[in-house]
């Protein structure tokens, strides 16, 4: 399914990073 | 001061008949509406009053037309003469229309564009009649001043159904979409106003102009985080200190979010809404994101 | 989602049509679908048997151009010029659209520089102006230009065909991103209980105090 792997696609890009190092710093 | 009013009004149609519009008005407008002597209703002095404020419109003083108005709006409350009413309603709309208070026109003359009982007096007021009522009021939008205020009304202009089938549609979508309006697109616009709109202010731009470079400043505001005055002007088609003078004015009356730094010749465009708070709303986008896959799955019998 | 549920129906259209134009025609269709200024999506159409039959055809060329729009770049194109058919404007425009996408996918934060090297651009106003009217005013991109840092700050971007191998990645970004999002949650929860460990020990130790003030003033 070529569209939902698209949108799945679109969605992964804007998932957010939590897992940088300056993520870390700013959460602790 | 019945056989005065009866001349006035007999001369008054006189100097309508060869269009000298206020001096028929100045006729009328001699009639004594307030005498002791004469018993006479609201109704007749409301149509007086209307008919004075029509015929200064004609020759577009709306200073004089508005002064009539105001006395009118005294006593259409008391009015039960519905066709009469109807013309004070829309002499209103057009005399806030040429006094550039273009937001209370346009409310008025989107009110009038809804009207439900079509048929005064064996007059019938046509489809094309509230398409015009319709337009007027998305023209008066499109050129009051960029803000809140005017993006309450393009919303509700836009999402009204009828809109979608005027000629000024794609503009009112560009408008409420806030999207930066190109020279071509404005000038198209602009051979479908009336004179006044598209009069000379004391700055020497016209009343359009000021309104698309607000609305395309504004619209600016949404594209950049931060835009120099150098480019912003060249976006604005004006010069960076124009542009940075219109924007300081914006901003200090609350129609726009930002701050200046002169020294850097930058305008850094501010939200509405603090960082966390966008770090939420962008978590709920992903969100929505996610339950659209999903339902587009479920769509699909995945 | 927004932009797929717009190009699905033309998705449609350019798939009904593959099925019955063959060779020349199906070389035309080629063009026409990369042309159209509202569709991003190629993978359906590269599917049709018609479309693959190219291959080794003398339309052949055709079909590696409609590989290039489903996942290939400007650049790209550059390199392969001479073997593939001359773009027209719309194509030219629809292929550096799908740069910014490609780009998007690895980048949140967008150099001016990298945008203008890889679309040949050469000033920031054109650049600006292709990425408002032609990438964020289309609907395919979501973002805030920043001069002052020179960058594109990408919010949303739409997703293009997925390329071979890209899938596999994909899901192992979705199970970090649930592992991270896991753990993340277990240290919050954690955080939170410590929170409230320390205020019940905090709340204990004032009680304490007070009742030891109230026993002195009694006495």
């Amino acid at each position: 399914e070529h569209s939902l792997l698209r949108q799945i696609s679109s969605l992964v890009r804007r998932l957010p990073a939590i897992d940088s190092p300056k993520f870390q710093d700013d959460f602790l | 001061e019945e056989q005065v009013a009866v001349i006035r009004e007999g001369l008054a149609e006189v100097y309508v008949d060869e269009e000298e519009w206020s001096k028929a008005a100045q006729m009328l407008s001699g009639i004594d509406l307030e005498s002791g002597i004469r018993v006479l209703d609201d109704t007749y002095k409301l149509s007086k009053c209307v008919k004075i404020a029509q015929l200064y419109l004609e020759d577009d003083d709306a200073v004089s037309a508005e002064t009539y108005i105001k006395k009118a709006s005294f006593l259409v409350n008391n009015s039960k003469d519905e066709g009469l009413n109807l013309q004070y309603k829309v002499c209103y709309a057009r005399i806030l229309d040429m006094k550039r208070k273009f937001l209370e026109a346009a409310l008025r003359y989107y009110e009038l564009s809804q009207l439900e009982k079509r048929e005064f007096e064996g007059r019938q007021v046509d489809e094309e009649e509230l398409q015009q009522a319709l337009t007027a009021a998305v023209t008066c939008t499109i050129l009051a001043a960029a803000g809140p205020q005017r993006s309450r009304v393009l919303a509700t202009l836009y999402k009204d159904e009828r809109c979608s089938k005027l000629n000024i549609y794609p503009i009112l979508q560009k408008v409420y979409l806030e999207r930066i309006l190109r020279k071509p697109e404005v000038d198209a616009f602009a051979e479908e106003l009336k004179p006044h709109q598209k009069a000379l202010l004391p700055d020497n731009s016209t009343v359009l102009d000021r309104a698309m470079i607000e609305h395309n400043l504004l619209s600016a505001s949404k594209l950049y985080t931060n835009i120099s005055f150098e480019e912003l002007g060249a976006l604005l088609g004006i010069g960076s200190q124009k542009a940075e003078k219109i924007a300081a004015r914006m901003i200090s009356e609350d129609r726009m979010k930002g701050s200046i730094d002169q020294v850097e010749g930058i305008i850094h465009f501010g939200t509405d809404i603090e960082e966390l708070q966008q770090w939420d709303q962008q978590i709920m986008n992903i969100c929505q994101a996610l339950n659209d896959v999903l339902d587009s799955m479920a769509k699909k019998g995945l | 989602m927004e932009i797929e549920q717009r190009q699905s129906e033309l998705v449609e259209q350019f798939v009904a049509l593959a099925k019955t134009a063959r060779g020349r025609a199906a070389a035309e269709l080629i063009v026409h679908a990369t042309s159209h200024r509202s569709l991003f999506a190629f993978a359906e159409l590269l599917s049709m048997p018609h479309i693959i039959e190219l291959q080794g055809t003398e339309h052949a060329n055709f079909l590696d151009l409609l590989r290039l729009f489903a996942h290939g770049t400007w650049t790209d194109y550059k390199k392969n010029a001479s073997q593939l058919p001359t773009l027209g404007i719309d194509q030219e425009l629809k292929l550096k659209q799908l740069t910014v996408l490609t780009l998007a996918e690895t980048m949140k934060v967008l150099p001016y520089d990298l945008l203008m090297k890889q679309l040949d651009i050469s000033n920031v106003r054109q650049l600006e102006d292709m990425l408002i009217n032609d990438c964020m005013y289309a609907g395919i991109v979501k973002g805030k230009l920043d001069q002052r840092r020179r960058c594109f700050e990408v919010q949303f971007a739409a997703g293009r065909d997925l390329r071979p191998g890209q899938l596999e990645a994909m899901i192992q970004t979705l199970a970090n991103c649930l592992s991270t999002s896991d753990n993340l949650l277990l240290t919050i929860e954690e955080k939170i209980k410590w929170a409230d460990s320390m205020n019940e020990l905090n709340l204990k130790h004032k009680k304490e105090i007070e009742d030891k003030a109230e026993e002195l003033r009694k006495n």
